[in-house]
């Protein structure tokens, strides 16, 4: 493997929003990219990214290997890169370690660490294409902003779509609380634009915990889709450029 | 009270 990234800052924030949902994870290598699968421990979370070849370059590989990290090692490396520092990551067939260079555009600096690999016997899960009863586009950090609001309030918001707008609401010890986001277009700054595109109604319950650990990819994009159906997990998507993304599935709460 | 389902309740391992 031979992966180099114009900017060392995405893979940085892309570990940096997960870690602390999944610790020990695969790496998988092959020639379409880099793509990770994971499960928090409760199993109630997954984690998906997908770093398409296209967002390297250049990008090779070879042969597909798992490249089992520890998270937390690897943030303590890409904290000694600078964000705008040109990375290079690269592995052999069968690796013990993952070697990672760092490079100033600016200077003459070059930065190698190589991180110690692990073995990761991790399932891997087969998530169906989905058509969603609701996909909502809107600011990532609104939805932060609606997540953090309502956790001071509850362990758990009820997401409501229907075609009047999308409504976040909870209750809790101290009262009740709820947000309504309507479809709302706005020319001049499109990076606010809410869009809900609706087939049927859908209204469900999640934690609020995993939500707000999901906002911690938000400094990835702009905007978040949100996709929902009955019976299904929740998908909360950032997109990368180049087709890359970082999904998060979230099971639902159900009644009795 | 709701209760909290798994991820592994929908999707199955390959």
């Amino acid at each position: 493997l031979e992966a180099r990234l114009e900017q060392a800052n995405l893979l940085k924030k892309v570990v940096d929003a997960i870690k602390d949902l999944v610790q020990d994870c695969n790496f998988d290598c092959n020639d379409s990219g880099i793509a990770l699968q994971a499960m928090d421990n409760s199993h109630v979370a997954l984690v998906s990214m997908m770093l398409k070849a296209e967002s390297f370059s250049p990008f090779r590989c070879d042969r597909n290997i798992a490249l089992g990290i520890n998270l937390s090692s690897l943030m303590k490396v890409l904290r000694c890169a600078q964000n705008e520092d040109i990375l290079t990551l690269k592995a052999d067939d069968a690796p013990d370690v993952v070697n990672l260079v760092f490079e100033s555009s600016e200077s003459d600096r070059l930065s190698e660490y190589d991180i110690k690999l692990m073995d990761i016997d991790q399932e891997h899960l087969g998530i169906p294409e989905t058509e969603y009863s609701a996909t909502i586009s809107m600011p990532a950090a609104e939805f932060q902003r609606i997540c953090r609001d309502l956790i001071a309030l509850s362990e758990s918001v009820a997401i409501e779509a229907t075609k009047e707008g999308v409504k976040f609401s909870c209750s809790g010890d101290i009262g009740n609380g709820a947000v309504t986001l309507r479809s709302h277009t706005n020319v001049e700054k499109p990076e606010l634009n809410v869009d809900i595109a609706l087939s049927e109604p859908v209204a469900l319950t999640f934690s609020l915990k995993y939500l707000v650990n999901f906002c911690k990819a938000s400094g990835l994009s702009g905007t978040v889709k949100l996709c929902l159906s009955s019976e299904v997990p929740l998908l909360v998507e950032y997109t990368l450029a180049s087709n890359s993304y970082l999904r998060f599935y979230l099971a639902p709460k159900i009644g009795d | 009270q709701a209760s909290q389902i798994t991820i592994l309740v929908y999707y199955r391992a390959q």
